[in-house]
């Protein structure tokens, strides 16, 4: 399975709709500082199920996420991700394993909580973390490699290292 | 699930050690699981020496040694399973130029040997040039964020989004 | 001391909205005392704002805005006590190049107001040359640290030093 | 007061003995990866009477920062670092104001704990800890900001931020 492409629409600062393909080999994103860069690594991790809004730097709801406004534009009332993957190697799990492309979505609106979609049918988060379970990686898979975090593994306790450890296993 | 772990870490310890010698060009490094006989409910500790110097504790590591040190573990796990995709949110700040370079030449090996695609988020000019291709986020309107593809070429245009 | 701290506190509180402003080129950022009338007693909340942005929890701010901000907040409760020293390990790591360029503009403010020294550990070549004098240390034998000046007008040995 | 020349001797990573002067506005400091600049910012912290070995990151012993040694050359069995202060502004405590010149050194033996002087007097930790004090700066000034902690004061809690203000008030 191959990671294709990624759709924002009202992501944290996303405002609009946006798009970015992720090619082979090796894809830079630059920027100035508070541009949006971290912003787009958190949403590859909130469409494969990420369910702690800490892990998603907010506060204590999931709707922090959603584009809350600027000095000129109203905030918006859902926030939307998709991830488009290419399944043409069919690896997949048995279950997703008939299509060329496997696209997943969640979408979240003010007082609804999230709603997450794989190939248009409506499934549950945790039908979407098995799913990337079983093709090794996760919203916590340790080649996500958060802002700041990279010596995390090697400053935690023995114990927590050996949890990291297991989860790439 | 145990022997699960005990063959992962096999392998992890062993692509840990030599990427470790990689990094730093020499010294050491292993894994060792401790506290338990049973992989599932021992701790893991870490032992990395960089060349020349004496074993110490991770904590007398300096801020890049500890970083360069991180980074070969990540890729031994993730070398030891991979996955279809790895994202680095500016692991190259506390580096120096020399180490930024291995670390991109590492980079460009794992890439090279298998089917993962990397995103890689950096302020630095020499890992922006080691790319295959580059997109910039800007914010032209103040809190709105868009994205732009960066002509590789055009080298200038770097700077310009980095500056805007 | 309590008479101190409020005093204090007004001050930096000061110093802080304007630094603000002045890193970021706009913006709003704010100090407040809160759970107890008594300052001994208090809290201490920030509130920050980028220009253009609304106002949200620090831990909404991305890492260079972190870092701009908590600069502004070292450099207000310096300029309300100055000591006489002031020692800055790697604080430019996190900032793209027009950051750290600001950040220079403000060290360089600070320094020719008063009889402060300054101590700066760096990689970034951008604030190495805003700097009045400049000492490597390298590692010629491994695991020794020597000092060496380096002379300012010989820009290449900077370079040499940092691939040393 | 002015902090004038630092001298290090067998202290951490500098096995030898080495000088810096430090001059009128900014000083740079470079050079590769963990080749001892932080060292040097710990020389400084530590002469000016720091008494957690945690915070100086070495373990539960302040001796973990005697020179321990490398594959060519043998461990040290003291550590010494020396600080010049230039008071000829007559702006140090009334204790020590006599004199042009105060240096103050603080010098570990292994098994045999950590001695200072200020102006060849063997005196307490209390009153190293005091004469900086009272120029505005100690081992824990938010005026020192060690590597990766420039952002410790936002990222702490309320009552934790509120006591680093009172230290530089
Ligand atoms: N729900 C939201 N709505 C609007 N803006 C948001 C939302 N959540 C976060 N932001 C904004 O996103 C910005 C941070 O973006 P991000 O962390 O991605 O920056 P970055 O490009 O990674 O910067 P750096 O280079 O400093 O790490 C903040 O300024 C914050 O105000
Ligand atoms: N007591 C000691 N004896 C010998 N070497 C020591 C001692 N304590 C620490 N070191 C060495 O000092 C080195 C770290 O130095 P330091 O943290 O100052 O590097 P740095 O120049 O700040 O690097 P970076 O740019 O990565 O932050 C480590 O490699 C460590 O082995
Ligand atoms: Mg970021
Ligand atoms: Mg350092």
């Amino acid at each position: 399975v191959q990671f294709n492409t990624l759709r924002l629409n009202g992501f944290k600062s996303f405002s609009g709709r946006t798009e970015i393909d992720i090619g082979e080999g090796l894809t830079g994103i630059v920027g100035p500082n508070g541009c949006g860069k971290s912003n787009l690594v958190e949403a590859l991790r909130w469409v494969m199920g990420e369910s702690s809004s800490r892990r998603m730097r907010g506060g204590s709801t999931m709707e922090d996420v959603i584009f809350n406004g600027t000095s000129s534009r109203s905030s918006r009332n859902f926030a939307e991700v998709s991830l488009v993957l290419n399944n043409r190697g069919r690896s997949a799990p048995a279950a997703f394993n008939t299509s060329d492309e496997i696209e997943v979505i969640r979408r979240i609106e003010r007082d609804k909580g999230s709603v997450y979609k794989i190939n248009s049918n409506t499934v549950r988060a945790r039908d979407v973390q098995m799913l990337f379970a079983d093709i090794v990686v996760g919203a916590n898979s340790p080649a996500l490699v958060s802002q700041g975090r990279v010596t995390q593994m090697i400053l935690a306790k023995p114990t927590e290292r050996r949890k990291i450890l297991e989860e790439s296993a | 699930a145990r022997l699960l772990l005990s063959q992962a870490f096999e392998k992890i310890n062993a692509y840990f050690q030599s990427l470790f010698i990689n990094l730093f060009g020499g010294g050491e490094a292993y894994l060792k699981l401790i506290d338990s006989d049973d992989p599932l409910d021992a701790g893991l500790e870490i032992f990395a020496q960089p060349p020349g110097k004496s074993l110490q504790s991770l904590s007398l590591l300096s801020g890049g040694e500890q970083t360069l040190t991180s980074i070969a573990l990540i890729f031994a796990m993730f070398l030891t399973n991979p996955s279809p995709i790895c994202v680095l949110d500016e692991i190259d700040a506390p580096l120096d130029d020399a180490n930024v370079d291995r670390v991109c030449d590492l980079l460009e090996d794992v890439s090279s040997r298998g089917n993962t695609r990397f995103l890689v988020i950096t302020h630095h000019r020499l890992t922006m040039a080691r790319m295959d291709r580059l997109y910039g986020v800007t914010m032209a309107e103040r809190g709105i964020s868009q994205l732009v593809s960066v002509d590789l070429d055009k080298q200038m245009s770097f700077f310009d989004i980095e500056e805007a």
